[in-house]
């Protein structure tokens, strides 16, 4: 489902970058 | 007591789960402003990709973590990501706030459109975790252990998860007996309220289907 998929983009980006720089 | 190791494993969790939170500037807006249902709406699913970011930091954050399979971490993080929020939005909840704001952030979610049949048992949760009077550290494990849940769908390696997952369980089995002696159920009862929080997580997915439907 679509909204699966925003968590899922949500959670690959956040993964590789980092909020704290 | 608590071994000198795990003391710095409670430690390490509870610190960078206090480190991680939604921005100030983003909760400040759930209590200033006025909005109608769909703004109302729209913030809540901002604050809701907040949330998400900020889990996922905090997940970064537990020791073994990023050692695990890359999918796998995304496996947990997406099976898990539901429960941990509801799990730190009913720690909002049962924090002492300034007069009225409680209601304030009450009426929002009432007023966001989601369905009466979603929303009750979510206060419902809210309200059992209130009863328990947990400390943050309490919080900070069970969302770490809520994170590292081995049965999560397409978890490929479960005995990697469950290696970082049971220190987290005897951490918070030993904290339970120090900080609660006098209630020798409070471990049990904080296990409990996870399997109340895969109840919401499935509510939440009807919930999804229903606002997809409207």
């Amino acid at each position: 489902p679509a909204s699966n998929l925003g968590l899922e983009d949500i959670i690959r980006k956040a993964l590789m970058g980092n909020l704290e720089e | 007591t608590l071994s000198q190791e795990q003391q710095a494993l409670l430690s390490f969790i509870v610190d960078a789960y206090n480190k991680h939170r939604i921005p100030q500037d983003m909760a400040k807006k759930l209590l200033q402003e006025h909005f109608n249902a769909e703004e109302n709406f729209m913030l809540l699913t901002d604050m809701a990709t907040s949330h998400v970011q900020v889990l996922v930091e905090f997940t970064k954050n537990i020791p073994g973590f990023q050692a695990l399979d890359h999918e796998d971490q995304i496996a947990l993080l997406k099976g898990s990501a539901v429960e941990a929020m509801f799990l730190r939005s009913a720690q909002v909840f049962t924090r002492k706030m300034p007069h009225g704001h409680t209601e304030v952030l009450e009426d929002r979610i009432r007023k966001s459109g989601i369905s009466e049949e979603f929303i009750t048992p979510m206060f419902n949760f809210y309200k059992s975790i209130g009863e328990l009077h947990m400390l943050p550290e309490e919080h900070a494990l069970l969302t770490a252990i809520t994170i590292l849940t081995p049965e999560r769908p397409y978890v490929k390696d479960q005995a990697a998860v469950e290696r970082l997952q049971d220190p987290m369980l005897e951490v918070l089995q030993k904290f339970c007996c120090l900080q609660h002696s006098s209630e020798p159920q409070h471990f049990a009862r904080l296990l409990g309220r996870l399997t109340e929080l895969r109840t919401l997580n499935h509510h939440h997915a009807e919930m999804l289907a229903s606002w997809r439907m409207s």
